[in-house]
C-alpha cells in the first residue's frame, strides 16, 4: 500500500527527508 | 511427413544487414510513438492505459482484485488461540514487526492475521515532531518533489498526470448544492428503501438523512449497520453514527450528485465554537466564502504543488493518520486495478498510482490545497476512513467502472464552520486492510 500527499505550500518550503528513507508516523516531512 | 522432414535439404543464407538495421528503426520509433501517445476521453481528459514491460501486462491479465478478497477472505479467518502467539511471531520475524509497541502485546488476542495487520500502537509510541507536515505512516519514502505542468513524477522520467490520480470534475457533474435526486431513482427509493443507483448502493437513512418507515431490506441489498437517530442535530444530509456520533457523507456518483450541504436556515449546533476553535488553531478563516471552500489545484502566487509518496512494506503498522491540520471536504473513491505497489512494481508500471484503486481525501490547509491519497494494492486493497462509514472499497461481485471514473461523496455537513472534516495533526484518519 501507498499513500500519495499532494499540498500547496509555500516556495520556500522543504522537505526534510530523502528518497529510500524509512520513516514513521509523526516524523517531520517538510517544513516552511 | 517423416521423409519430407528428413529429406528436405535447409539452406541458410544471410539476411541484408540494411533490412536488419530498417527493421529495428521501425521498432524503436513505433515504441516512442505509443509510448508519448495520449489518449483522451470526449472531454479531453487522460485516459489511463496498462504501459510497461510483458511482465507487467502478465500481471494485468491476472484477476487480481478477485485474488485481493479471496487473501482477504482468508487472513480473516479465526486462528485457534493455540497457534497464534508461533504465527504472529514467524510473520513478525519475516517482515520486521516490532512487537513491543502494539497494543495490546498479548498476540493471543488477535483473532486473525487480518487482525494483527490492523494492529494498533501503544499510546506514546509515535511521538509527534514540531512540524507544518509530519509522516501520516509508517513507511519508506519513494519519491518526492514538485508538481511541474499537472505531472507527478513517479520515478525518474515518468510521470503520471495530477488530475488521473485525484479526479476531475467531468462536463455534466454540477457542484453539490441545488442539486434535485434524479426522479427514476426517488421511484426506486420508495419501493425498495434501499437505492442501487448506477451500481452503488445507498441507505435511504444515509443518503436522505430522514426518517424513512421500515421496511423488508430488499434481496441483494445491504443492511445499515445503524440506523439514524432523532436529535437535535440531524439535519438533511448529515448521518450520525449511534455508536461515536461521526457524521458520515452523502454518497453521490460522478453527475448524480446529492446536496449534504447545510441550509442556512438550520440553528447551527453547540460543535460551531469548538470548530471556531479549531479553524483558529489551523490558521483558516471559518464560514469561508463557497468559491474559497472548494479544493482547488490552481496554486496561489508564492507558492508551489509538492507531491511525497510513501510506501507501506507488509510488516509496517498499516493505519495512517492526518500529515497536517487540514479540512478534508471531499473524497473521492476510484475504483481500479489492485497491483502491487511494491518499488519493483513502481519502477515498471507507468501509471501505476492511477490504476489502482485509491481514495482521494481532498480539501485544504492553511497554505491552500490539500490532498492525501491512500492506494490500495493486491494484498491491501482495502482501505478504511474512520470518518466515513459510507465508503466501501474492493467490492466485488459488479464490473467495475472505467479507469479514472470515481464515486464522490462531500463532507460539508460534518461540520457547519469549516465545511468539511477538520483534522488535527496526527490524528488517526483510517488505514488499510488485508484484502
Amino acid at each position: 500500500s501507498t499513500i500519495v500527499l499532494v499540498f500547496e505550500a509555500p516556495k520556500d518550503f522543504e522537505f526534510a527527508v530523502n528518497t529510500g528513507q524509512k520513516i514513521k508516523v509523526g516524523e517531520a516531512l517538510g517544513d516552511v | 511427413l517423416l521423409s519430407t522432414w528428413r529429406e528436405t535439404p535447409t539452406q541458410w543464407y544471410p539476411l541484408p544487414v540494411a533490412l536488419g538495421a530498417l527493421l529495428l528503426i521501425v521498432i524503436q520509433y513505433r515504441r516512442r510513438v505509443l509510448e508519448k501517445e495520449v489518449h483522451v476521453d470526449e472531454g479531453g481528459h487522460e485516459v489511463v492505459r496498462l504501459k510497461g514491460p510483458w511482465t507487467v501486462h502478465v500481471l494485468g491479465a491476472l484477476p487480481l482484485r478477485n485474488l485481493s478478497r479471496l487473501w482477504g477472505y482468508l487472513n480473516s479467518l479465526e486462528l485457534p488461540i493455540w497457534l497464534r502467539p508461533a504465527g504472529f511471531r514467524l510473520y513478525a520475524w519475516i517482515f520486521g514487526c516490532n512487537l513491543s509497541e502494539m497494543d495490546p502485546e498479548d498476540l493471543t488476542q488477535y483473532a486473525s492475521l487480518g487482525d494483527f495487520f490492523y494492529r494498533k500502537l501503544k499510546n506514546g509510541a509515535r511521538p509527534v515532531a514540531d512540524s507544518i507536515l509530519v509522516s501520516p505512516a509508517d513507511g519508506k519514502i519513494l519519491h518526492f518533489g514538485t508538481i511541474r505542468n499537472g505531472r507527478v513524477e513517479q520515478i525518474k522520467g515518468s510521470t503520471y498526470s495530477l488530475d488521473a490520480l485525484l479526479g476531475v470534475e467531468r462536463p455534466g457533474s454540477s457542484q453539490p448544492t441545488d442539486v434535485e435526486f434524479p426522479k427514476r431513482d426517488m421511484d426506486e427509493v420508495n419501493d425498495r428503501h434501499f437505492a442501487d443507483i448506477n451500481g452503488i448502493e445507498y441507505s435511504l437513512h444515509q443518503l436522505l438523512g430522514t426518517h424513512a418507515p421500515p421496511s423488508p431490506t430488499a434481496s441483494g441489498t445491504t443492511t445499515p449497520t445503524h440506523e439514524t437517530p432523532s436529535t437535535p442535530n440531524s439535519q438533511p444530509g448529515v448521518h450520525r453514527d449511534m455508536e461515536d456520533n461521526v457524521p458520515t457523507p452523502v454518497a453521490r456518483k460522478h453527475g448524480e450528485q446529492i446536496d449534504a450541504s447545510v441550509p442556512s436556515d438550520v440553528s447551527l449546533p453547540e460543535q460551531v465554537s469548538h470548530d471556531a476553535e479549531v479553524a483558529a488553531e489551523m490558521g483558516m478563516r471559518p464560514f469561508l466564502d463557497r468559491a474559497q471552500r472548494r479544493p482547488s489545484m490552481s496554486v496561489k502566487p508564492g507558492n508551489a504543488l509538492y507531491f511525497v509518496v510513501i510506501y507501506l512494506a507488509p510488516g509496517d503498522y498499516h493505519r495512517f493518520h492526518s500529515p497536517a491540520a487540514w479540512v478534508v471536504e471531499k473524497r473521492r473513491h476510484f475504483v481500479g486495478d489492485l497491483f502491487s505497489v511494491s518499488p519493483w512494481m513502481v519502477r515498471r508500471l507507468e501509471n501505476l498510482f492511477v490504476l489502482n484503486e485509491r481514495v482521494a481525501l481532498l480539501g485544504r490547509w492553511r497554505y491552500g490545497f490539500f490532498g492525501m491519497v491512500p492506494v490500495g494494492a493486491t494484498n491491501v486493497g482495502s482501505i478504511k476512513i474512520n470518518f466515513d462509514q459510507a465508503l466501501r472499497t474492493n467490492v466485488g461481485s459488479r464490473k467495475p467502472p472505467p479507469t479514472g471514473t470515481f464515486t464522490e461523496a462531500v463532507y460539508a455537513a460534518a461540520s457547519p464552520v469549516l465545511r468539511g472534516q477538520p483534522l488535527t495533526k496526527a490524528q488517526e484518519i483510517g488505514g488499510f486492510c488485508l484484502g
